[in-house]
């Protein structure tokens, strides 16, 4: 049965190695997100700090929301602020040995989850594309 | 068998209808798409025109990449321009009597599919958020 199969894959089978992910710093400044952002075209990235350690995420709308002002969009408010200060902290992770039934509730709410070993160490990211990938795969199998 | 299952059920089973749908007008300014985007919180949205008939997709990295000038960020270019200079016309979309089946394999590369009737009318969306709670639903059926 599909769901044997996948309850014994493990997350790390399917993920994003960490040195493939785009990610931000915790003290980076706002702007220099918002660029990251909007060159690599993703909506939203992993924030990670000097010793890659993880500590939540950051979106696009997340930084747009703070520019938000009378004058419509300010976005020099952008330079004077941290990412540690606009990031979710509260956001689900996956341990590399989980299954990939696991992993799939997950990715129903999150685009992506990041994957973390015990120490908080960033692993990677299961997408919700590799999890379609796989699933469409096992229709066929 | 799952995928017969799924072969024979239709994406307007699945989909999100039209009138539950953000979307933005063709001949908008881009500011006021930007402001829908970011106030609804939602990476990006189809494009209809008047007659509701669908025109393409537009994101908030679409918009931003037109304020990427010398001085960081301009953003009071996007009064200036409109949302169909931005926009995306080469999306895939589905009939809604498609089955999930074949959404299933066209949600792998998009994180949602406008569904439009033979004369282009906008139907709704089908998102990978209702594609996976179905599947994750089939592992325990
Ligand atoms: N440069 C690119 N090349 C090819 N396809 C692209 C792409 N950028 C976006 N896409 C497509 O658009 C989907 C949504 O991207 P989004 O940036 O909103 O949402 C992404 C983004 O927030 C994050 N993500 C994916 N890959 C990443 C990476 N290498 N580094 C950092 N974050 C990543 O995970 C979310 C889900 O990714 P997923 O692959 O399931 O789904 C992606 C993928 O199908
Ligand atoms: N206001 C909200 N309430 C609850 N959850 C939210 C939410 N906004 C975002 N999410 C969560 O984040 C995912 C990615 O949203 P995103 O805006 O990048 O990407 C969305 C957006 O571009 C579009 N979309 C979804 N619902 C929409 C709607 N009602 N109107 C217009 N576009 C929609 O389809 C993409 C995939 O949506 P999906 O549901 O699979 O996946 C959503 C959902 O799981």
């Amino acid at each position: 049965l599909q769901r044997e199969k996948l309850a014994k894959m493990t997350v790390s089978e399917l993920m994003f190695p960490s040195d493939k992910v785009v990610h931000v710093q915790v003290g980076n400044p706002l702007d220099h997100a918002l660029l990251v952002l909007v060159k690599t075209g993703y909506s939203s990235v992993p924030v990670v700090d000097t010793s890659n350690i993880f500590q939540g995420i950051i979106s696009k709308s997340m930084i747009l929301e703070e520019t938000l002002g009378v004058e419509q969009f300010e976005l020099d408010r952008l330079s004077a602020l941290q990412v540690s200060e606009v990031m979710n902290t509260n956001v689900p992770c996956l341990s590399p040995d989980a299954s990939v039934l696991d992993g799939l509730k997950k990715v129903i709410d999150h685009p992506f989850i990041c994957v973390t070993d015990k120490t908080g160490y960033f692993d990677g990211i299961l997408t919700r594309r590799a999890m379609l990938k796989q699933l469409n795969k096992e229709m066929y199998t």
